[in-house]
């Protein structure tokens, strides 16, 4: 089973079509491993990253270096999916 | 201990085979209205289950249903789960599902992905696509999404095998949407198809592969516009709506337009609650405050179906 440990999702915001544009060149390297849970659209409209945790210091690096502004939705993948599956079994008993 | 829909925790996450359980308990329960057909196999082979509403009458008109399609989506199965059991539940007791059943029939596919949706429960909670094998890739998986032939294969999808929004091979290449292509086709009177994604709080008509508006844009804006407010009144969540493009951006090959330009008028697209907090592993306290806001919407759109035959 595939785990997250460290995985953070970034709630990021555009603020013009450059910075649209940078964040789907982000979303095409492959080796980042990063995957849009919802996709960049327009200047305004929030993007959703989920970033795993080797590729977090690159991904802020570019982000910061770019002044493309975000914020941490999802401290830690992993724990979400935890606590999901700790609920799931409490109910099954 | 006798399985029975009263039993059944709507508040929790299920794997496939407890949903698959359930949905046999609600045809028992309700053994004059729901009745349980598969529709085709999965690339995996899984049976692909669809719960059928009906009075009777012989191919009355229809709605069809469907959550699940992204499987990593689990808020949308769930939401799902809640949904078909209260049709079957209000059914005589509430007037408008009782109106609506008298003359239409209703088609809810429930776990429209059940190989992406095993896959995350097995393996990868991440899990969007379709596990088919994409050869001469190493990626595997289409996102049934982009798969259907309505704009299919254009820019606002990827032609990458290990993009979350590859289109495919070629149109309809999945099972799982071919089989809902020949059923809609096949049963020549579904009058509605509302597909359930999550999440970020959308209601969404045709057309994404074009940025020409529909030819009755204004009539579906005009129920979308009531829908998402109908939400709204339950607990304040706030949708935004719209077409496709207009909303969100190009997207190509989705159900949806596949469905408009097959003639089925009243095609939309929900995007379910996020919070803005958990994007889809919305937990599971969310699961009922989440279907009990998303009924008044869907039950705008069965209704105007029902009042506007064409």
């Amino acid at each position: 089973e595939q785990l997250f440990v460290g995985d953070q999702v970034l709630r990021i915001m555009a603020s013009d079509e450059e910075q649209i544009t940078l964040l789907r060149v982000l979303g095409e390297q492959e080796e980042l491993q990063v995957d849009f849970w919802r996709h960049p659209t327009r200047p305004g409209h929030p993007a959703d990253l989920r970033v795993p945790f080797h590729s977090l210091q690159a991904v802020k690096i570019f982000l910061e270096s770019n002044s493309i502004s975000y914020s941490i939705m999802i401290e830690d993948v992993q724990e979400l999916l935890d606590e999901e599956k700790k609920t799931m079994m409490k109910s099954r008993r | 201990i006798e399985r029975s829909t009263s039993t059944f925790d709507f508040g929790s996450y299920h794997t496939i085979d407890e949903i698959y359980d359930w949905m046999d308990t609600l045809v028992d329960d309700h053994p004059g209205l729901v009745s349980k057909i598969q529709i085709g196999q999965s690339y995996e082979n899984r049976p692909l289950y669809v719960l059928k509403f009906s009075t009777g009458g012989s191919n009355r008109p229809a709605i069809w249903l469907d959550t699940g399609i992204h499987s990593r989506e689990w808020i949308t199965q769930a939401t799902g789960i809640w949904t078909a059991n209260k049709i079957a539940k209000e059914y005589g007791q509430d007037p408008s599902i009782t109106a609506i059943l008298d003359s239409m029939d209703i088609f809810f596919e429930i776990v429209t992905n059940p190989d992406g949706f095993a896959f995350t429960h097995s393996s990868n909670r991440m899990w969007r696509k379709t596990r088919s094998i994409n050869a001469g890739s190493n990626c595997v998986g289409v996102d049934p999404n982009r798969n259907w032939d309505a704009g299919f294969g254009g820019s606002g999808s990827s032609s990458n095998p290990c993009s979350e929004t590859y289109h495919g091979p070629y149109a309809h290449s999945e099972r799982e949407v071919k089989a809902i292509v020949d059923f809609i086709r096949g049963h020549g009177n579904v009058k509605s198809v509302i597909s359930i994604h999550s999440y970020s709080q959308m209601l969404l008509f045709p057309y994404g592969y074009k940025t020409a508006p529909a030819p009755n844009h204004q009539e579906l804006n005009e129920l979308a516009k009531k829908a998402v407010s109908d939400l709204a009144a339950v607990y304040g969540t706030k949708y935004t709506y719209g077409s496709i493009v207009d909303t969100i951006y190009k997207a190509d090959g989705t159900t949806i337009d596949w469905a408009y330009d097959n003639g089925v008028k009243y095609s939309f697209t929900f995007e379910l609650r996020d919070t803005g907090r958990y994007g889809f592993l919305l937990p599971s306290t969310q699961i009922i405050p989440t279907a009990t806001e998303t009924w008044p919407a869907l039950l705008d759109i069965m209704v105007y179906v029902l009042e506007h035959p064409y």
